[in-house]
């Protein structure tokens, strides 16, 4: 079945959504089958790839799963630039609802799994915060991508991504890895940035997952998601794009070797 | 008594933070009591001042006032560059914890009311969501500023803060209004940060709302939270201290003429 990556931060702003459209995009490219779930109130996602808000939709799944063990994830399915994608509205009241029943942890898991057969990659997009959908994703994925811009608040604040982590796996879902964490937003000619990348690079060996290479600083991503589109389909040519094609390269080649 | 304003926007990384710092400093800076209240669990205003988290800290007033009616918001003041910070350990804790208690809404403006006399300006750092904790910012204040990045996805969200904000003004909070967008890391010589500035310029008038002028780009914002000092403390040249004070003086003219 599918490799289910969270990509995960509390920390607002750090490009959690940016690198869920262009890591996706970069793997099916690579003629991966890939699904994207917006589980994001303000669905920045769908808005990033311009896909349409379909009713009913992930949040009245997760709802009927969690509440009555009912609800098919492929009503929320939606095909956009090469991908699938699963979002819709009504995430903020899904939100209110969940935490209100008692199994409400493992909706995500239970609604993705009559579909993991079909993908490849299942890419879960968490919003900037430790609720309830941030739990789900967690108890959903088997591995976390932690983006981390980098500037000293972002590079600062590992420890809460971390502990809801380790959280999880004591409770929830033992089998939960860090696949690694992905700098972003870099600017070489800053020494703060500099700074922060050895930062990163220390934690990353402190906490023992890996320092993916950063992706750069580039206004074309700005740019692209305006346009509704993964920036690989909208300047190929951008330090951006082969950035995330790198990045896709190395998940892609350990999840070949498993 | 004092002006409450908090800082919010549902999207992060727009520079809540950042403003709730300069801003306040900028506004100590001509004289003003000002207190900073950091309602985000991951405390990253009390880390861009350094400021120490005191046990027993604000989440604990907060749960305190909410159960018991007691606790006193004073033993978490901390001062910081000439400022008053409350901040502290456990915001994530008492977040659940107010979530299952019947009037958690106004705890924050009741733990705020005996102390406003003391103050010229309140300024509450929200988290980036639409968590309860950013219902009782909305709650206690009087005004919000919304910080807006000026970028596409950041710009495209703001009907997710202006509906929490109409939400809280017919059930809870009457005389809440908003005081303005304040677009931030704006780079004039960007065509894509140009044609979101006319976009937030036109929310904002279908919206009613004062648009301030934008705060530019500018990385001595980053480097200086890394050295725990305000702008206008760690680089008075910056053009980042020259607006957030242009901001500070058309807050506090405002305020004058009430
Ligand atoms: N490498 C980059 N270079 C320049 N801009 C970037 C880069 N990555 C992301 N951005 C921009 O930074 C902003 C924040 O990115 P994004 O919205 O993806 O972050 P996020 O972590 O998903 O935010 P949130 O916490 O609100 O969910 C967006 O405007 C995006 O276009
Ligand atoms: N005008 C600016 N120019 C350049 N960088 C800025 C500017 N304002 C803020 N920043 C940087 O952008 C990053 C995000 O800002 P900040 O953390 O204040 O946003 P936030 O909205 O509080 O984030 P969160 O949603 O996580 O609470 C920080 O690294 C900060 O230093
Ligand atoms: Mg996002
Ligand atoms: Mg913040």
């Amino acid at each position: 079945g599918a490799n289910v990556i969270a990509i995960a931060n509390c920390k607002g702003g750090v490009a959690k959504t940016t690198t869920t459209v262009n890591l996706g995009a970069a793997l099916a490219g690579r003629g991966r089958r890939v699904l994207l779930v917006d589980l994001d109130a303000q669905q920045d996602l769908c808005a990033a790839l311009r896909a349409r808000l379909p009713r009913p939709g992930l949040a009245d799944v997760l709802v009927s799963t969690a509440f009555f063990d009912t609800g098919n994830l492929a009503e929320a399915f939606v095909i956009s630039h090469g991908m699938t994608v699963a979002g819709g509205y009504g995430i903020a009241h899904a939100e209110r609802e969940l935490a209100t029943n008692g199994s409400w942890e493992n909706a995500l898991k239970r609604a993705l799994a009559p579909h993991l057969s079909q993908f490849d990659y299942v890419l879960l997009d968490c919003a900037p915060s430790s609720s309830c959908l941030t739990t789900n994703a967690l108890v959903a994925a088997e591995d976390v991508v932690v983006p981390i811009q980098t500037e000293f608040l972002a590079a600062n604040q590992l420890s809460s991504i971390m502990s809801a982590v380790d959280d999880v796996r004591s409770r929830l879902n033992s089998s939960i890895r860090i696949r690694g964490f992905l700098p972003t937003m870099y600017d070489g000619r800053s020494n703060h940035a500099l700074g922060v990348m050895e930062h990163i690079a220390l934690q990353a060996h402190m906490w023992g997952v890996r320092a993916f290479k950063p992706i750069p600083r580039a206004v074309r991503l700005a740019e692209a998601s305006e346009a509704g589109r993964p920036i690989c389909q909208f300047d190929e040519d951008s330090p951006a794009t082969i950035a995330y094609d790198e990045l896709a390269g190395e998940i892609d080649h350990r999840y070949q070797l498993r």
